[in-house]
């Protein structure tokens, strides 16, 4: 409860801290477990393996803090006009709000959140996506994939879908002709002796 | 241009020419980029059937057509594909993220492998043939029965002094190799991974340098079975292969011997570090993070334009059907996957980095920071690529019916994407490898390095 009035979701360090407390307590967690069953009479391997489900957590909360904290670090330490530093710094606390929210058990479990602050961050996420819109397909341009790379109708530059889905589909083996040889050799006679059986 | 994929462009609050150039290198890098773009896509020669209506044989030729005459043309390039990062953009490009069967494990494994644990002698024998493409190689490490397991492999390598000769030998079927690309009827030559016996003791595995077809009419060397594994979910331009091998002969020049060797009379000399031998799996795994980051984002940019193209509904009756990228459950779908590439983006560009300043301690004989690297490689390895896995999926269920569709792109993405999620060491492996070196950490109290410091600060 002492954390949590210091908990400001606009202030991407105190995000980056509660995904390190995660991780703290995750890793502290799984090693403590080892140290039971260690004096329990287990040898190390065996431990290890008795408490591998909550090492792949404690791994898994690791690496995401390491994700979280490169990515604000990064914008901040970047030479960034306003602009861009604004819609990156966007970016960033979408991706740790957004963590947070799908993983808000393992925070709440760490006692970094509450239920009320899960509910926060889940409308501050929503809030967020509309911030990300006007600029979300120059976002993805910025990434400079060709067409030819990205080898999708759909993902057109020129956004010309439904033209070219149309052109695709006529490339089909089964287009080459208009009536498929296997009418002659299946269909037409099931046809037939549905016609027959009603004659 | 369709007016509603513009009408998105023109209210950017950004300036574009800045972030394109901060995502592709800087300045001079993207310029370049794009003129390997513009060189390979005029040229006519690299045009070719669209893949989704051809059959595997079909693949398979058409992208050896064009990964020989990637070969063929890369000379003409001159200063604008100078080193391996260059011509793995130049590479990309051509095969369009499809298997290059003369590159991929040749450049991607073998001369790596060479290059990190061959001595002096040995790369003057292999690496500049390799470079010149007079042998082509691949890294023969998996087998039908063990992948992730190393020390599981069955492959034996038993040296003997009379002769001054290794045999090496697959005992039994699970121990045949499995899964190596281009294995099975493109390569020469293979680095194969075995347990080194001499005098009656196992040194665990090893890199040996096998020829595996005969140089003048590909057939396969005596005592060898090569062939193709068959069809997979994806990658099947690929002949990945397996490999038997029949008490098979090579000299004791063959072990890669940088690191440990064995003398005449059979004497081992062991490494400095024990896991040099497996620097070739790291600067993979370091590679894979760059891959998933860049398959969520070419995943997000299909989704994203087709969304901002695609109408659905009426918000209330009479009303035009609004862009589904309007929607806030479209959004809440794909920007988050959005803001995820970004963040993956910076985590490649640390992981790479990280690599090449080890890497380059390593070859000084600094190996103070291998484990952190290892352990790093391991856990992002696994956290970027489970994450792009189902990110590709989401995004392609954004794209409603036409996601299905083989046009929109993502079932193949997401086909060629997903065995990253268990080949070079499958992820819930890495997971535990990573969390290995963090229990370690917390139960020694030590600090280790500064991406685990935190755990040992006050809470």
């Amino acid at each position: 409860p002492q954390m949590r009035q210091y908990v400001d979701f606009n202030d991407l360090d105190t995000i980056c801290k509660l995904y390190e407390q995660r991780a703290r307590g995750l890793v502290k967690f799984a090693a403590n477990k080892v140290e039971e069953e260690v004096r329990n009479g287990e040898d190390l391997v065996g431990a290890l393996n008795k408490v591998s489900v909550h090492s792949v957590r404690a791994a898994n909360a690791h690496c995401h803090y390491f994700v979280v904290k490169n990515f604000v670090d990064e914008i901040k330490t970047l030479e960034l006009s306003p602009g861009l530093r604004s819609v990156l710094m966007d970016l960033a606390r979408l991706y740790a709000l957004d963590g947070l929210s799908k993983n808000s058990g393992e925070f709440m479990e760490e006692g970094l959140l509450s239920g009320k602050d899960v509910k926060q961050c889940h409308q501050l996420v929503v809030e967020l996506l509309p911030k990300i819109r006007p600029n979300a397909v120059s976002l993805v341009d910025s990434y400079e994939f060709s067409d030819k790379i990205l080898m999708s109708v759909l993902g057109r530059y020129d956004g010309n879908v439904y033209p070219n889905l149309l052109e695709w589909a006529m490339k089909s083996e089964l287009n080459k002709t208009d009536v498929i040889p296997a009418y002659e050799k299946h269909i037409r006679p099931l046809l037939k002796r549905h016609q027959m059986s009603k004659l | 241009i369709n007016p509603d994929i513009q009408k998105e462009r023109d209210t950017r609050t950004f300036d574009y020419e800045e972030l394109a150039m901060l995502l592709n290198g800087g300045k001079e890098e993207r310029e370049k980029r794009k003129k390997i773009v513009s060189i390979v896509e005029s040229d006519r020669d690299y045009d070719g059937p669209d893949p989704s209506f051809m059959s595997r044989m079909d693949r398979f030729e058409e992208w050896m057509r064009k990964s020989s005459l990637l070969v063929k043309k890369k000379e003409k390039l001159g200063e604008l594909v100078q080193d391996h990062k260059d011509f793995m953009f130049y590479n990309l490009n051509v095969t369009k993220k499809r298997p290059n069967v003369f590159f991929d494990l040749h450049y991607g494994m073998f001369v790596p492998t060479l290059m990190g644990q061959a001595t002096d002698e040995q790369r003057a024998k292999w690496l500049i043939p390799a470079i010149n493409h007079e042998i082509l190689g691949t890294y023969a490490q998996t087998e039908m029965g063990h992948g992730t397991f190393l020390r599981g492999l069955e492959t034996t390598a038993h040296y003997d002094p009379e002769t001054e000769e290794f045999e090496i030998h697959s005992p039994t079927i699970s121990s045949i190799k499995w899964w190596p690309g281009t294995l099975g009827k493109t390569c020469n030559h293979a680095i194969v991974m075995a347990q080194l016996y001499t005098r009656g003791v196992c040194h665990g595995i090893h890199a040996f340098m096998v020829q595996i077809r005969n140089m003048e009419d590909h057939t396969s060397m005596p005592g060898i079975t090569l062939g193709d594994i068959g069809p997979k979910f994806g990658y099947n331009e690929n002949d990945n292969g397996f490999l038997k091998l029949d008490h098979v002969r090579v000299p004791r020049d063959n072990m890669l011997m940088k690191h440990s060797q064995v003398l005449e009379d059979g004497t081992y000399v062991a490494a400095p570090r024990k896991n040099l031998t497996y620097g070739t799996m790291t600067m993979v795994r370091s590679f894979i993070v760059r891959d998933a980051a860049y398959a969520l984002a070419r995943a997000c940019t299909i989704a994203i334009r087709y969304s901002a193209v695609r109408r659905q509904s009426e918000l209330r009756p009479g009303e035009p059907e609004p862009q589904i990228l309007s929607y806030p459950t479209q959004q809440h779908k794909l920007f988050p996957l959005l803001a995820t590439s970004y963040a993956f983006f910076f985590a490649q560009l640390h992981m790479v980095e990280m690599y090449g300043s080890v890497n380059e301690a390593v070859g000084k004989g600094d190996y103070s920071n291998m484990q952190e690297l290892h352990s790093v490689s391991s856990g992002l390895k696994a956290f970027t690529t489970w994450t792009t896995n189902s990110g590709i999926e989401v995004c392609r269920m954004s794209c409603g019916g036409h996601g299905y569709s083989l046009a929109s792109g993502l079932p193949e993405l997401y086909t060629y994407f997903t065995p990253n999620c268990t080949y070079e060491g499958e992820n819930t492996v890495l997971m535990l490898q990573n969390a290995r070196y963090l229990i370690k950490c917390a139960r020694e109290g030590s600090n280790g390095a500064k991406s685990v410091a935190y755990i040992h600060q006050d809470a």
